[in-house]
């Protein structure tokens, strides 16, 4: 089913 | 409420203009964004840009005491990270009392106490509450500017019997746009693409695209995103390929945005 992505890879987190 | 599904507290930073908050959820797969503009209260007055931390499942008990045509007032002492909730009530039970919820911001370490639960019986008294929050640092960077590849709106009650109808019978969905066709599908966890069930879409679906897009998410979020719904009649899913959804519910006066991490190596 594939790996769930966390935000963190696609957003600058502070 | 919304919110509360999605994360358990959060920022509620207010400026003169509006209140925002931005959170994300435990597992950082979701995100939510909420803004409401100045005029979209009776009355608004911010003397000073300032937090309120709110432990939103807390927050979201003492919105149940309220009903539809109650007045609410949030007042914060500006001195004090404390938050004054106010029910004006019109109705004739309560017309005679008012609620005073109060809690302290962040720095509060009081337990949130357990009469809480026993405010509809305790009706002609003010309740003070103090309830905890926890350290959580929200997300206070901008998004990006993101340019989407596809943008499709639909009526936000579609969209929330979609997600409803296939979560019924899948954990997860692939959200497929082509140039004339959305195409939200159940996936099975051992089944091919030819499997798929293809759910209808209704009238009053636009569909705006330079790429043809194929992303599968988890449809628990989608669900909890959908409760968004009653806010506005129409929802915008905005989706690239291998980036996150944008989930967006726009009301007159504000927003609420909700951002999912897709399953990527599908």
């Amino acid at each position: 089913m594939g790996r769930q992505q966390t935000l963190g890879k696609f957003f600058e987190m502070p | 409420k919304s919110c509360s599904i999605l994360v358990t507290d959060a920022n509620f930073e207010c400026n003169e203009e509006n209140i925002m908050l931005q959170a994300m959820d435990n597992s950082h797969i979701a995100l939510v964004s909420v803004e409401i503009g100045a005029p979209g209260f009776t009355s608004y007055r911010c003397d000073r840009t300032m937090p309120l931390g709110v432990d939103l499942t807390s927050l979201t008990k003492v919105l149940r005491c309220a009903k539809d045509e109650n007045i609410c007032t949030l007042k914060a002492a500006d001195e004090a990270d404390v938050l004054n909730l106010v029910y004006d009530a019109k109705s004739a039970f309560f017309s005679p009392f008012f609620f005073a919820f109060m809690w302290h911001g962040r720095d509060a370490s009081s337990p949130f106490p357990p009469f809480f639960l026993l405010c509809s019986a305790l009706l002609p008294l003010f309740i003070h509450l103090n309830i905890s929050l926890s350290s959580q640092t929200p997300i206070t960077s901008s998004w990006p500017e993101t340019k989407y590849d596809t943008r499709v709106t639909l009526p936000s009650a579609e969209f929330t019997r979609i997600v409803r109808d296939l979560s019924q019978l899948g954990e997860h969905v692939r959200i497929e746009v082509s140039k004339e066709v959305v195409r939200i599908s159940k996936l099975k966890a051992k089944s091919s693409a030819e499997d798929e069930d293809n759910d209808s879409i209704p009238t009053g679906v636009v569909i705006e695209m330079n790429q043809h897009v194929s992303l599968t998410f988890s449809l628990k979020y989608l669900v909890n995103f959908s409760k968004s719904g009653s806010l506005s009649g129409e929802v915008q899913l905005l989706m690239s390929n291998d980036v996150p959804l944008l989930v967006a519910y726009d009301f007159t006066q504000g927003y609420i945005r909700c951002y999912l991490a897709p399953k990527i190596g599908d």
